[in-house]
């Protein structure tokens, strides 16, 4: 579904330079769960941005099937996004103006296509958000946010889904609504899935669990019991 | 330190109202330390915006200590949150033109007083900033982010502070290691605090936990094990 090869990613230079990414490859497989665990800082949405084409990285490449995103143009890149890539940020990036309903929604839009209404209906219940479409932003609590910006990353129905701490701010119960959710479309539909999460309940629905720290992979399990 | 009487909070009117808080009679004592827990969207953030004066409710009272905040005007209210109150917004709520460091200090600014470099350097030591004091927010990772939304909420040493999910972007090592400094701030400073968390580890810092649901308390537990 998507691997980097020797990726790094360094901000600023000389003695202030932050290495994001060292050196990271890493295979995430088509129609599997995967977590990505590591401390704070380690590089963790770096590597998901880098790696769905929303940044740059500095050098090393990327691949999204067998396309390397780093030949695409910024047209290319908006295009691939659009088309293949599901995004979940850690801080939702929802538009303030537009309702629950409109931000969910404006993938599709943007596409030129029309709304599955019976994938929304089934989206939208899944996610406990049904009361809450015609609430801006502004009008829903964070954990409401967040689902809202977890059902615009799967309107789509794209193959690969990079989710950034999805559930930090769910509590338990819808936490555990959404990564079941999670684990079912892989199942299912056989969505590729890399999800970062600091919650050891999340990591348990992965199939495989990598870890980060200081820009590198440290480690790396397969299934672990949840 | 703060105690509400039937606290309401209704958005929207009619059919479409909204009861975020529907009667919230609750005191939090000084020099405790109070978890606030409950589902998505039970009116946790909704109760700490009213009782610390960030949002004025639809009916009912808010004190800190034996002032009735209601009975303040604008510049009231932003005086005793100065004074008094440290907030911790679930969504940061850091000035992006600003450094962190800028960040941090900003509430002994706007109060016209000169910053306490030793505080200022132990609660940076504490949180594990020091390395990124110069980088605006768009350059800090979401944990970082929190961490010096949490230091610019203590600067001042204010004696009541209400803090919403302030480890839901940390991994459990950062996160053990705010909720144990949050303790001792307690123990040490006789600090009152008032914590919305998701994270059974955090209410285990606490000495009582209340619980929400739909906009009123349904539960409420004295030191529970940890
Ligand atoms: N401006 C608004 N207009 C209408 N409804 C609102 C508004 N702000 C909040 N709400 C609603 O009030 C309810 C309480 O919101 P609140 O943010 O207090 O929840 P919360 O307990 O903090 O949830 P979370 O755990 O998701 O952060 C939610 O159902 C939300 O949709
Ligand atoms: N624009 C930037 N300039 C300088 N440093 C940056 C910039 N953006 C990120 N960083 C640094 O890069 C490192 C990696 O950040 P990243 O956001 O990937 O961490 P993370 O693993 O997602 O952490 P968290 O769990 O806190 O979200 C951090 O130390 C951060 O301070
Ligand atoms: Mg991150
Ligand atoms: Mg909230």
């Amino acid at each position: 579904a998507a691997h980097s090869v020797d990726l790094r990613k360094t901000y600023g230079a000389g003695q202030a330079a932050v290495h994001a990414l060292a050196g990271i490859t890493v295979a995430f497989e088509r129609g599997r769960f995967t977590a990505v665990m590591g401390p704070s800082g380690s590089g963790k949405s770096t590597l998901m941005h880098c790696m769905a084409g929303l940044d740059r990285p500095t050098s090393g490449q990327s691949f999204v099937g067998d396309l390397d995103i780093g030949k695409l143009d910024d047209a290319g890149l908006t295009k691939l996004r659009r088309d293949r890539i599901g995004f979940v940020f850690q801080s939702f990036n929802l538009i303030p103006t537009l309702t629950a309903a409109e931000n969910i929604t404006l993938p599709v839009a943007l596409a030129g296509a029309k709304v599955d209404q019976e994938w929304l209906g089934y989206l939208v219940k899944q996610l406990g958000i049904g009361d809450r479409l015609a609430h801006r932003p502004s009008e829903l609590s964070g954990g409401q946010q967040q689902r809202v910006a977890c059902a615009r990353a799967l309107i789509n129905k794209p193959d690969l889904i990079f989710a950034d701490e999805p559930t930090g701010n769910l509590d338990s119960n819808a936490s555990a609504d959404l990564l079941a959710f999670l684990r079912r479309s892989v199942q299912e539909l056989g969505q590729s899935i890399v999800m970062v999460t600091h919650d050891p309940r999340g990591a348990g629905y992965a199939d495989r669990v990598v870890f980060l720290a200081d820009g590198t992979v440290v480690g790396d399990l397969e299934r672990p019991t949840a």
